[in-house]
């Protein structure tokens, strides 16, 4: 006989229990609880006829692959088994329990009184089968359990494996360092990470693999599992595995992408690497006289930019307009923005005239360029500068006559006030 | 000017000549700064014939009504050093009260400044106040004795008269003499400015700093050089700030 059990809890006997156990007869009880749940089976009584190895009568206990037990006799000897405390658990939510008497039974035997019932599986601790633990957090409840993730990670649509969200990474500068997430801590599993780099066309891209490289790999197959590929331009590049790093690749492009793609297994510690974006490069450049050129490199290439600026006194002309600095690019084709353009000294011009004064110049042929010096007076005796000031202007850097007192700002010649050039005598007695 | 004698060309480069534009002169003034002229504010109004003074009643002269010579000597014939300047507007003292001739002062605004030199140079303001008994120097085109107008600019060489004595002398002719006020001759009289010195500059030597500056200016008196009939004139340190603020000049 067969009989379908489906509860969470019950009680099974022998035929007849508990008086004798008919002979020549089977009867198995199968049990199904649901998954997260197995079944524990105890005896409260149990009282078979005994024989060598159980050979006649017998209680067995299995799953669907194995034996857990079988049982016969009274007490244990070294040749039967009975159950008296012991509990027995299956290790799934199935469990097949078989009774069978043979024909002769000359005493009379009791048989058993067993209870079972489903207990909590506590996948949490009990699961050795990595592919079927959780990956990072396990979280146990009764009839089950469920995964959950560190910060950061994402739980797979597996409900087991954390994920990295690692498909939208853009470099843009000229340099930089990538890493696989959680470097140099195992990478996370089901992840498809993209790197995209991703500089102006003129600049060429080199990557160089460093420190660990270490991505799950197959002895005979090239990378079934994990791997890293990297598209340049028309080109794809590996996929790479395994414990030795690719060579330093020079991708001869502007536009770079790295797929690293990690399946559902494996603790691997990733990998890192650096990249760098050299464009072409252009001619060595000569500062200008009286001028200077920053940063100041033995080599510029596509995207330097440099900046030339004069010394004081001295203005950059470009298209003859003056300006205080000058910016220049290196293009990506090799060749500079612009041509380096010239220091002009700073000129102040003809300085403005001074009402009631005069301007004399203290330089030779009336030079108006930086440090030149002018020297506004007033028309004496009938006027002086107000301040009592030197009037000696100097041509600033900044191209404007400068005063020491007054700045920029023009003497003032007042008037000189009640002293007659022709003084009477005072007739006063 | 009564009992004055000729002025020496040059000694005097501040004194300006107002004047119609027929070439009339009509009082005098003092150069100013680069292209001020301090004169009385009765010379820049018309003859009042109702009692109503009050500032904004008086009639001014035009700006174009009248012209200023600097740099001269004789009164009608021309001197080769003066400059005959043009006037851009007037500034009367806010307080000038014409039936009194308290704040008899006013400024003239020159279109443009005259060419400073030797014949033509301002006059400073005072630092201090007028000391009684100074010794001071008034000039002008004014009428002389007999009522004879001068060839030429006249001065006269004055003590400043203490003001209690010259108020109480007025006093007796029911003439007010206010605190804006400078007396200025001898108690015998004689010397004393006179009609159409009006305006014109009393200065006197700063020994201290060598320069003369403007102590008053000719403002009224009653007769000319008569007796206990002190020349009245409109005290500049009085009314220095105003002047101050109005041309902005500093010594």
């Amino acid at each position: 006989h067969l009989v379908e059990l489906n509860n969470m809890f019950g009680q099974i006997q022998s035929p007849g229990y508990p008086d004798s156990y008919p002979s020549d007869s089977e009867l198995t009880w199968n049990i199904t609880v649901p998954e997260g749940f197995r079944i524990k089976l105890y005896f409260m009584h149990f009282n078979l006829e005994s024989s060598y190895l159980c050979e006649y009568d017998y209680v067995k206990v299995e799953t669907e692959d194995q034996v857990l037990a079988t049982f016969c006799g009274r007490e244990t000897t070294d040749t039967e088994q009975t159950p008296g405390q012991e509990v027995v658990l299956s290790p799934g939510s199935f469990m097949s329990i078989t009774f069978r008497s043979d024909f002769s039974d000359e005493e009379r035997f009791t048989g058993f009184d067993a209870h079972y019932m489903a207990v909590d599986v506590d996948e949490c601790t009990e699961r050795e089968d990595e592919e079927l633990s959780c990956d990072h957090y396990c979280h146990n409840y009764i009839g089950g359990y469920y995964c959950s993730c560190r910060f950061g990670y994402i739980l797979h649509t597996d409900n087991r494996t954390c994920r990295v969200e690692c498909s939208d990474n853009l470099f843009t500068q000229q340099t930089g360092v990538i890493t696989s997430p959680d470097f140099p801590n195992p990478y996370p599993k089901s992840s498809e990470c993209l790197y995209t780099i991703e500089l102006e066309e003129g600049f060429m891209i080199s990557l160089q693999f460093e420190d660990i490289f270490d991505i799950e790999d197959h002895p005979e197959v090239s990378c079934p599992y994990d791997y890293i590929k990297i598209k340049a331009g028309p080109k794809v590049l590996g996929p790479f595995c395994g414990e030795k790093a690719p060579e330093p690749i020079n991708t001869q492009s502007h536009s770079v992408q790295i797929l690293f793609r990690s399946d559902n297994s494996g603790e691997n510690r990733g990998w890192r690497l650096s990249y760098r974006a050299t464009g072409n490069e252009c001619p060595k450049l000569q500062p200008p006289v009286h001028g200077k050129i920053e940063p100041l490199q033995t080599t510029y290439s596509f995207k330097d930019q440099v900046l030339i600026s004069c010394n004081t006194g001295y203005k950059v002309l470009k298209d003859n307009v003056e300006m205080d600095t000058f910016q220049m690019e290196c293009l990506k084709d090799g060749t500079w923005s612009n041509r380096i353009p010239t220091c002009k000294i700073a000129d102040c011009g003809t300085p403005a005239e001074l009402e009631n004064g005069v301007v004399t110049f203290s330089t030779r042929n009336n030079l108006t360029t930086y440090k030149s010096e002018i020297r506004y007076s007033c028309q004496r005796p009938y006027y002086k500068m107000l301040h009592n000031i030197t009037g000696v202007y100097t041509c600033s850097a900044q191209g404007v006559w400068m005063n020491e007192v007054l700045g920029r700002s023009q003497p003032t010649c007042l008037p000189v006030c009640g002293t007659p050039t022709f003084s009477r005598n005072l007739l006063a007695r | 000017i009564i009992n004055g004698r000729p002025v020496q060309k040059g000694t005097t480069p501040w004194t300006a000549m107002l004047s119609h534009p027929d070439g009339q002169p009509f009082c005098g003034g003092s150069l100013l700064g680069s292209k001020w002229i301090v004169t009385a504010a009765h010379c820049l109004h018309e003859v009042l014939d109702s009692e109503d003074v009050t500032l904004h009643h008086l009639e001014l002269l035009s700006p174009s009504a009248f012209k200023i010579i600097v740099g001269k000597l004789r009164r009608t014939q021309s001197d080769e050093n003066e400059q005959s300047l043009s006037v851009k507007q007037v500034f009367l003292h806010p307080l000038y009260n014409a039936n009194t001739y308290e704040n008899d002062v006013a400024l003239v605004e020159l279109s443009r400044g005259p060419v400073l030199n030797d014949f033509v140079m301002p006059i400073c303001l005072p630092q201090e106040p007028p000391e009684e008994g100074a010794m001071v120097i008034v000039s002008g085109w004014g009428k002389q004795f007999l009522q004879r107008f001068p060839e030429t600019l006249m001065e006269i060489e004055i003590p400043i008269v203490d003001y209690r004595i010259c108020r109480e002398a007025y006093a007796l002719l029911k003439k007010k003499v206010t605190r804006d006020m400078i007396c200025a001759g001898e108690k015998e009289g004689g010397r004393d400015a006179c009609a159409g010195d009006s305006g014109g500059p009393m200065v006197t030597l700063d020994r201290k700093r060598g320069q003369w500056h403007l102590v008053g200016t000719v403002s009224w008196g009653v007769d000319c050089g008569k007796k206990d009939r002190y020349g009245v004139y409109s005290d500049i340190f009085h009314n220095k700030a105003w002047i101050q603020t109005v041309t902005g000049v500093s010594n």
